[in-house]
């Protein structure tokens, strides 16, 4: 289950 | 944060200052593909759609806008500005990277994190970043002769998303499930492609000598 991770990323 | 993320994001936005301190400088975009500009210009539209939705951070924030409208701001100079438009090579700029955006979009339906709207233009965005910088190196390999500044914009580019390699380890080993498989996996094809590049470009730097790429 792939936990929907926040685009923290540029 | 960790300082390998900074470090990259600091590189990039470094790349951008040397890119517009070429075209400003000299009021000229030879040795540059306008056709790397655009595909940038697209790579940041697609990947900030969330600017407006997701707030992460004030600095999350800003850099995206720098991102999104220097790479516009460069677009417009190299299409519009008389003096820098004139100093396009537009017979050596000639890569098809329309295919590139067919082929990544494509991609993006098929392999992404989630089927939504965002997510699609986001795996789309990391995939075209991963090729975008082709039509520049096939450029500067026609062009011969590359002029500092330009190789510096290309070096720093290319370095920026290594350090982003390094931050994915880095949080791959620190956090639990921290999983970016898209974004690692386009990163180093990304930062593969830069390879020979900065070979010539580390020749060149140790005999002190003008930066060319073979044809």
């Amino acid at each position: 289950e792939v936990v929907e991770q926040p685009k923290d990323e540029l | 944060m960790n300082i390998f993320r900074l470090a990259g994001d600091m590189t990039h936005l470094l790349s951008i200052i040397v890119l517009l301190l070429k075209i400003y400088a000299t009021k000229s975009c030879s040795g540059v593909s306008r056709k790397t500009q655009e595909l940038y210009a697209i790579v940041f539209l697609a990947r900030y759609l969330d600017l407006f939705t997701d707030f992460i951070s004030v600095y999350n924030s800003f850099m995206k806008v720098v991102f999104i409208a220097s790479s516009l701001a460069i677009v417009w100079c190299m299409r519009v500005h008389p003096m820098v438009r004139r100093s396009y090579d537009k017979e050596l700029d000639t890569f098809r990277h329309y295919f590139l955006i067919a082929a990544c979009f494509l991609l993006a339906l098929v392999l992404h994190e989630k089927f939504t709207f965002q997510e699609v233009f986001w795996a789309f965005s990391i995939y075209l970043e991963a090729v975008a910088i082709l039509p520049q190196l096939v450029l500067l390999q026609r062009s011969g002769n590359v002029d500092n500044l330009t190789g510096q914009y290309v070096f720093f580019l290319g370095a920026y998303r290594g350090f982003y390699i390094l931050n994915w380890i880095y949080r791959y080993l620190t956090e639990p499930r921290f999983t970016r498989w898209i974004a690692c996996v386009s990163g180093v094809v990304q930062t593969a492609l830069y390879a020979d590049f900065f070979y010539y470009y580390f020749i060149s730097w140790k005999n002190n000598s003008k930066l060319k790429l073979p044809a």
